[in-house]
C-alpha cells in the first residue's frame, strides 16, 4: 500500500459516500444516471468475484464490502425507493449502457492476462469501469444544470482513478517486473474521460459560478 | 506472483 492507492481509495469512498448521503438525505436522485450506477454495480461485482476465495487483508475485503454494498443500494433506491425512484428522470437517462458492456465483454475475451474465467471477468470489470461514467456525463450534458452533490460525486470518482494512475507509476519505479498495461491503459483512458468534466468543474469553482456544461 | 501484485488493488 502507499499513499496515491491510499489517497485513490479514500477519494472513491467519499464519492460513493457523497453520492449515498444525497440520495439518502434528500431523497432524490436529481442529476444521476442509474444507468451508470448499475454499470458500476457490475464493475464491482465482475471485480471481486474472488471475495470469498482470496484474503489479502482486513482493510482489501472491507472496502470490497463497502464498494459492493453502496453500489447495489443505491441502484435499488433508484429503481425501487418510493420516494427517490420519483425524482429519477428516465427519459433523460436514454444512454443504451448495454452497448457499453458487449464491446467490453468482447474485447475481455480478446485481451487479457489470463484466459481464466475469473481472469476475463476481472479484466472485463476494468473496461466497462473505464466507460461507466459516460451515461452520466450524457445525462449532464442533458440536464445542464448540475447540482452541487452530484458534481462533487463526478469530481471525487474521477479523482480515484488519477491517484490510481500515481500509484501504478509508484509500483512500477519501486516493484520489479510490477508491469501491467491492461490496467494501465483502461485507468488512463477512464481518468481522461472526465477531462473535460474536470475542465469544467474548475472553471466553475474559479468564477464561482454554478457547474454548467456547454450543450 | 505476478498475479496477485495486482490483485490486491481494489
Amino acid at each position: 500500500m502507499n499513499i496515491f492507492r491510499l489517497a485513490g481509495d479514500m477519494t472513491h469512498l467519499a464519492s460513493v459516500l457523497v453520492l449515498l448521503l444525497k440520495i439518502h438525505t434528500i431523497k432524490s436522485c436529481a442529476g444521476v444516471s442509474l444507468k451508470t450506477q448499475e454499470l458500476y454495480a457490475i464493475v464491482f461485482a465482475t471485480r471481486y468475484l474472488d471475495i470469498l476465495t482470496s484474503f489479502v487483508s482486513i482493510y482489501n475485503t472491507l472496502m470490497k464490502l463497502i464498494f459492493l454494498g453502496s453500489s447495489f443500494s443505491i441502484v435499488w433506491y433508484m429503481k425501487y425507493h418510493k420516494t427517490v425512484r420519483r425524482t429519477y428522470d428516465r427519459d433523460q437517462d436514454t444512454f443504451r449502457h448495454w452497448f457499453l458492456m458487449l464491446p467490453c465483454l468482447l474485447l475481455a475475451l480478446l485481451i487479457h492476462e489470463k484466459f481464466t474465467f475469473f481472469e476475463v471477468l476481472w479484466t472485463f470489470s476494468l473496461y466497462l469501469e473505464a466507460v461507466a461514467i459516460l451515461p452520466q456525463l450524457v445525462l449532464l450534458q442533458r440536464t445542464r444544470n448540475i447540482d452541487n452533490l452530484t458534481g462533487q460525486y463526478i469530481f471525487l470518482l474521477g479523482g480515484y482513478r488519477g491517484f490510481y494512475i500515481l500509484n501504478w507509476i509508484y509500483r512500477y519505479f519501486t516493484e520489479p517486473h510490477y508491469v501491467h498495461w491492461i490496467t494501465w491503459i483502461a485507468g488512463l483512458v477512464q481518468t481522461l474521460l472526465y477531462a473535460d468534466f474536470f475542465y469544467y468543474y474548475f472553471l466553475s469553482w474559479k468564477n464561482n459560478k454554478k457547474l454548467q456544461l456547454p450543450a | 506472483s505476478k498475479d496477485d501484485d495486482l490483485k490486491d488493488e481494489l
